[in-house]
């Protein structure tokens, strides 16, 4: 049994009904470039802190407020006149601080967007060059990593709470492409990253030094970390393989998650996350919150995984205005941020 | 898997990396 909701977006749950998404609201962005990403961002609107949704869309980022009744008003839009923007980039405990990220195919500047104490909306320039992997941190940090083979540079920048100054620490460079960042939850000063050359690299972001390269073979070339646990002195970590070529019959596992213990290096996979019977697409933008994955994929669709269950709980398929193009959770409660390129948010209670 | 599988597991690990790893 399945159950099919009504537009807009058509919504699929198991018949065990473990989760289940319910439309709440809907954001119209009238700009007319292309919208890009969304996120959720804390920022202090008229004295009051609240958690507000931030779009992105080519050329315009904004900030909205919530009202009541779930509806929203748009309170700040940042412009940028050059380099059009590419996704944003929350630093999750921050609060009137968000960075975002420039370019066109490959990420040129980060820049970080804040209000002076008159309210007039600001942007500083953090980094610039050739940025191939950048992830925001708690504590008002960023880690991203720039240059070619030669001259590979990790950063760690930390910013003040105004966001007029920043501190800088390089991490040991593990001399390779860095394509993804991911936190450890459960060990607050350690971060992850996959390589182009299938390796799994842990820091530790005090001391900077590069803790462990481990080659997780051939079979996740070019994987994307998205989140990695630690509990009982292993690491569970989520990959998803944007490149990952799909098998007609059961098409390939949108994420996959694996245990490695970081004495040994050793790995092993725990389990696949595909999709249902009668569905197929690849990865192609998604994020994993807690306990709960989603992703948008080739196929215009949205489909959500609790890495507990192992299954897919919902699918979120194209609705009449198109396919959803970017997909996040909001950083403070279950919700599914959906959006499409004509400048549409759906946001979902999952 | 096994803790054969993935060889011998330290609860400490991250401390353990830390204090081999070049500074």
């Amino acid at each position: 049994q399945t159950k099919v909701a009504e537009h807009p977006g058509e919504i699929w749950c198991d018949s065990l009904k473990l989760g289940n998404l319910q439309l709440v609201s809907k954001l119209k962005n009238p700009s007319d470039s292309c919208s890009v990403d969304v996120s959720t961002v804390w920022w202090e609107v008229t004295g009051c802190k609240e958690s507000c949704i931030i779009t992105a869309c080519e050329f315009t980022v904004s900030l909205w407020k919530s009202l009541d009744n779930w509806q929203w008003r748009k309170v700040y839009t940042w412009h940028f006149t050059e380099i059009p923007v590419l996704q944003i980039i929350p630093l999750w405990d921050a609060c009137n601080l968000v960075c975002v990220a420039l370019g066109h195919l490959e990420i040129r500047e980060i820049r970080l967007l804040f209000c002076s104490d008159d309210e007039c909306l600001k942007q500083s320039l953090v980094k610039s060059g050739n940025i191939k992997a950048v992830l925001g941190l708690r504590h008002k940090r960023l880690v991203c990593s720039n240059g070619t083979l030669h001259d590979h540079q990790v950063d760690l920048m930390t910013f003040s709470g105004s966001g007029r100054s920043k501190e800088k620490q390089t991490l040991m460079s593990p001399e390779e492409t860095i394509l993804a960042f991911a936190e450890v939850q459960g060990m607050q000063d350690a971060l992850l990253g996959t390589t182009l050359m299938s390796n799994i690299v842990i820091w530790n972001l005090k001391t900077g030094q590069l803790l462990k390269k481990m080659q997780i073979g051939n079979s996740y070339q070019a994987s994307i970390c998205h989140k990695a646990y630690s509990d009982m002195g292993l690491l569970f970590v989520v990959l998803s393989h944007p490149h990952g070529k799909e098998i007609e019959s059961m098409g390939s596992p949108i994420f996959q998650l694996i245990v490695i213990n970081p004495k040994t290096a050793l790995s092993a996979d725990v389990r696949p996350y595909s999709l249902p019977q009668g569905h197929t697409g690849r990865f192609l933008d998604g994020e994993v919150k807690d306990t709960l994955a989603a992703a948008v994929l080739t196929s215009g669709t949205i489909a959500v995984w609790d890495l507990f269950l192992g299954h897919c709980t919902a699918l979120l398929l194209p609705n009449s205005d198109g396919n959803w193009s970017f997909v996040k959770w909001s950083g403070t409660d279950s919700c599914l941020l959906a959006g499409q390129k004509n400048g549409n948010v759906f946001v979902y209670s999952y | 898997c096994s803790e054969s599988d993935l060889g011998p597991i330290s609860l400490n690990w991250f401390q353990e990396l830390t204090s081999e790893a070049p500074p």
